[in-house]
């Protein structure tokens, strides 16, 4: 089963499946313990080690299993993890456990082009205004029409003494908004790195005076990204390239790391994002094999009716015309051949002395011939002429 | 009637040699 194409074989929507999209990715933390080594803490003893490894990785044997910070003592106390995802991923949550009491303040962050700039998420905070500058946020939802970042309580304690922080991308969005129709849903859910900012621990919260402040570590774990692969609909899957980067494995005559642009030769139509009613899929351009480029053109997409665009370039085989489906000049239509055979032209081959022109009728291939000259080249002279010995007039009535 | 190609041999250049076409 092709889950980008129906039974038929007709182009359909697809994506691919929803999966951590952190799992096994390089956590960047602006804080790590261990250096010098600590008596819990030591970078070089694996055993003693809280690197940020451990946030993405599977779990599973590895004892310690959380990546802890350094020892916070005196402000800043923020803590930033960034997770590159390398590539784009439309996101669906971003959960992160903690190992100890969670943080009081923290805020997500997200990129779209790859760690050059970032846009929040969400805050989760118990005082959204001093942390963030933001109000608490509506039990409803974003007020405005597009999605937005808002602020959330703080991710609570939990009987274990850890945390969980767990936000939906469905948490900053209105109600209602449907991602194939929705452009600002499309970006708002776009993201290429995640970041996580510990702005503000719990248990310094109402600390004042930063010389009594009791020294305190971030300590998490199992920091998830769910989402699926951005192929814009056009892939069901995504791959490792050559050199090791994450791609779509794009259909319906797409290409790119997100499937975003047509292939070169694919590109009757404009591009398009597929959804669940249509595929938009990229066709190629009808050349009749006589050409391996083609470019698009609005003005003559528009004129079709919006069915077909491309203009085929460097028509070969003597041919053409927007399809290379005409002979060019001083060639003419083969009938007995197919219009994509490669020698379905034929020069017109007029006579040099016979023919008034080298240019013949494109279907049939006469040439204009000279008076008292008849042929298909104009090679002969007509019934009721001769031959004379001027190339000017080289057939004149018979006496 | 199917009447015999021109033939070139029998044409005279003298007066029209920019017209000659080559063989």
């Amino acid at each position: 089963a092709d889950p980008c194409h129906d039974q038929g074989g007709a182009p359909r929507s697809c994506v691919p499946g929803l999966v951590n999209a952190a799992l096994g990715r390089e956590v960047l933390a602006s804080s790590t313990c261990g250096r010098p080594a600590t008596r819990v803490c030591d970078a070089s003893d694996p055993r003693r080690a809280h690197p940020a490894a451990l946030l993405t990785s599977a779990g599973g044997t590895a004892n310690p299993v959380c990546w802890r910070s350094e020892s916070l003592r005196k402000a800043p106390l923020n803590v930033t993890l960034t997770v590159p995802l390398g590539k784009a991923f439309e996101l669906v949550f971003v959960s992160l456990r903690f190992c100890s009491a969670p943080p009081a303040s923290v805020a997500l962050l997200k990129s779209q082009d790859h760690g050059r700039t970032w846009a929040p998420l969400g805050f989760f905070s118990s005082r959204c205004g001093p942390d963030y500058g933001r109000l608490p946020a509506p039990a409803n939802g974003p007020a405005g029409p597009g999605p937005e970042a808002l602020c959330f309580p703080e991710p609570q304690a939990q009987s274990d003494g850890g945390g969980l922080l767990a936000f939906s991308v469905q948490d900053g969005s209105p109600p209602g908004l449907d991602l194939d129709s929705s452009p600002v849903l499309q970006d708002w859910v776009t993201a290429t790195d995640i970041r996580v900012v510990l702005t503000r621990p719990a248990m310094l919260e109402d600390t004042r005076d930063s010389e009594a402040m009791v020294p305190y570590s971030y300590s998490a774990t199992e920091l998830q990204v769910g989402g699926r692969c951005k192929c814009n609909g056009h892939a069901s899957r995504c791959l490792l390239d050559t050199q090791g980067l994450l791609i779509c494995d794009c259909r319906h005559g797409t290409e790119g790391p997100d499937c975003s642009r047509c292939k070169p030769f694919y590109c009757d139509r404009p591009w398009q994002r597929a959804t669940a009613r249509e595929a938009h899929a990229c066709f190629a351009c009808s050349c009749n094999g006589h050409a391996r480029r083609c470019r698009f053109n609005m003005e003559l997409y528009r004129l079709s009716g919006r069915r077909s665009g491309g203009v085929c370039l460097n028509c070969r085989h003597n041919t053409a015309g927007r399809h290379c489906h005409y002979c060019r000049e001083g060639f003419y239509r083969d009938p007995g051949r197919a219009l994509s055979d490669r020698r379905a032209c034929r020069a017109c081959d007029c006579h040099p002395v016979g023919a008034a022109g080298k240019t013949c009728n494109q279907t049939t291939g006469q040439c204009p011939c000279k008076d008292g000259v008849t042929g298909l080249t104009c090679n002969r002279c007509a019934p009721g002429f001769q031959q004379s010995r001027s190339p000017v007039a080289p057939c004149v009535k018979t006496p | 009637e199917v009447m015999p190609t021109l033939d070139m041999a029998l044409f005279d250049w003298t007066d029209y040699e920019d017209l000659k076409p080559e063989v």
